[in-house]
């Protein structure tokens, strides 16, 4: 289960803040996943009680309106992203970046395809830099584009142009998942799928013995 | 460490001995501040031992509280099997435009509970709200629970630590850490962050969060 409480002092109207808290869980709790699990519980709520003091903050449209939202969308991706670090047995936050696609939606059901997949996941803990993998998960992901399109990074490394694989130094890239696991650190993907304007992300984590573990000896 | 010390203030029960993870918030045109749900100006927090988990005596219940009515929104499981506390949230959001605070217990998520499980609900933020000596009909609390799914959140408990969890209230960065560690249930990190911004010139505000998750995580909010 993903809880998540967030305040603010801003005077705001709850015409502007609450579909800012919808649009900022849409790019950010709405975009991780650890085990593809939806809980019973999961829940954002967003409190502001406009103690910073100032004209209220009435219409969606208005720059600061668009401001603020822009930094509540930050502030759940940090923390959405801080699950995904945490996320049982993990060794690496994944971080998946989809461009190229219609919208930002599509971009991101991209994305989240990738790091949901324990095939991509299960690689990643074996630091196997697996473009199949990858360009499996995002071609299933229901978004629509020719696979002529396709380009995929792992980190720095470039696996895939144009749909065709590439003679990547594979060690180096392995090398890069092995520091990351390391360091609990990230590792970041990225995958595009034409040249249209949309871009998403996605975060997730590797897949270890320890996910089965932990969930065999929890009971519920 | 910030939890630590003032915990031995504080003189609450439980244990907050677990590290805080990693501040992700991407870079912008914000500022990272130190803190989490208490770093907005008007915002109270606190967490404790209640009693609720099955083991251990790892803090379970926190409180977060303005200090005036709180205009409120909220994003919530399309599960259709929505634990008590999602489907009272809805019901208060629905009706209120403010509220006062959130009261969360970890250790049972108060999932598949049925009547009862409604009903334990209600007494929480009823507690809530008499814990913090406000008037629920107008000033209502929200409610969120985590934890095992099927088991009842022992209300008796709940009702009995909230004055003293109220009591402990404070605008700190480690009540607001105590807090994070209260609502974790598998986490091996608590998880806050809190940032600064300038929405327009000499007008800043700020935001603060607290969050918990480690599994069963693929959110399908609306």
């Amino acid at each position: 289960t993903m809880l998540g409480v967030v305040t603010c002092d801003a005077p705001v109207a709850a015409a502007v803040w609450r579909p800012a808290l919808a649009a900022a869980c849409a790019a950010s709790f709405n975009q991780i996943t650890v085990d593809g699990d939806t809980s019973t519980n999961d829940t954002v709520l967003g409190l502001a009680n406009g103690a910073a003091g100032g004209a209220a903050i009435g219409d969606p449209n208005s720059p600061e309106a668009r401001a603020l939202g822009a930094a509540l969308t930050v502030l759940l991706q940090g923390l959405a992203k801080s699950i995904a670090w945490d996320g049982e047995g993990a060794t690496m936050l994944l971080e998946c970046t989809a461009r190229g696609a219609r919208s930002d939606a599509d971009a991101r059901r991209v994305a989240r395809s990738v790091v949901g997949s324990s095939l991509v996941k299960s690689a990643m803990f074996g630091h196997d830099p697996n473009w199949g993998r990858i360009a499996a998960a995002a071609g299933y992901s229901g978004v629509d584009y020719r696979q002529e399109d396709v380009r995929i990074s792992l980190g720095d490394t470039e696996l895939m142009r144009g749909g065709q694989p590439l003679d990547f130094d594979a060690a180096a890239a392995s090398a890069y998942m092995k520091a990351a696991a390391a360091a609990h650190g990230t590792v970041t993907i990225e995958v595009s799928i034409g040249d249209g304007p949309g871009v998403g992300q996605a975060w997730g984590c590797d897949l270890s013995y320890d996910y089965v573990k932990i969930n065999a000896e929890y009971t519920t | 460490s910030a939890a630590s010390t003032e915990q031995a203030s504080a003189g609450l029960p439980g244990s907050f001995d677990i590290p805080a993870a990693p501040i992700l918030i991407p870079e912008g045109p914000w500022k990272v501040i130190e803190g989490g749900v208490t770093a907005p100006a008007g915002f109270k927090a606190q967490g404790m031992y209640a009693g609720l988990r099955a083991k251990g005596d790892k803090a379970d219940l926190a409180l977060v509280v303005s200090d005036t009515p709180a205009v409120a929104a909220g994003a919530f499981t399309l599960n259709v099997m929505a634990a008590a506390p999602v489907t009272l949230c809805r019901e208060v959001l629905a009706a209120h435009e403010t509220v006062r605070g959130v009261v969360i217990n970890a250790g049972q998520a108060n999932a598949a509970t049925g009547a009862a499980g409604d009903r334990d609900a209600r007494a929480a933020t009823a507690a809530a709200a008499d814990a913090l000596g406000g008037d629920e009909a107008s000033d209502p609390f929200l409610v969120m629970s985590t934890g095992v799914i099927g088991r009842r959140v022992d209300a008796d408990a709940l009702s009995a630590a909230l004055p003293v969890l109220a009591a402990g209230l404070g605008a700190g960065a480690g009540h607001a850490l105590r807090a994070a560690v209260a609502i974790t249930t598998t986490d091996l990190a608590s998880k806050s962050a809190a940032l600064e911004v300038e929405l327009a010139p000499g007008r800043t505000v700020r935001l603060g969060g607290m969050c918990k998750g480690s599994g069963m995580i693929h959110p399908n909010m609306a």
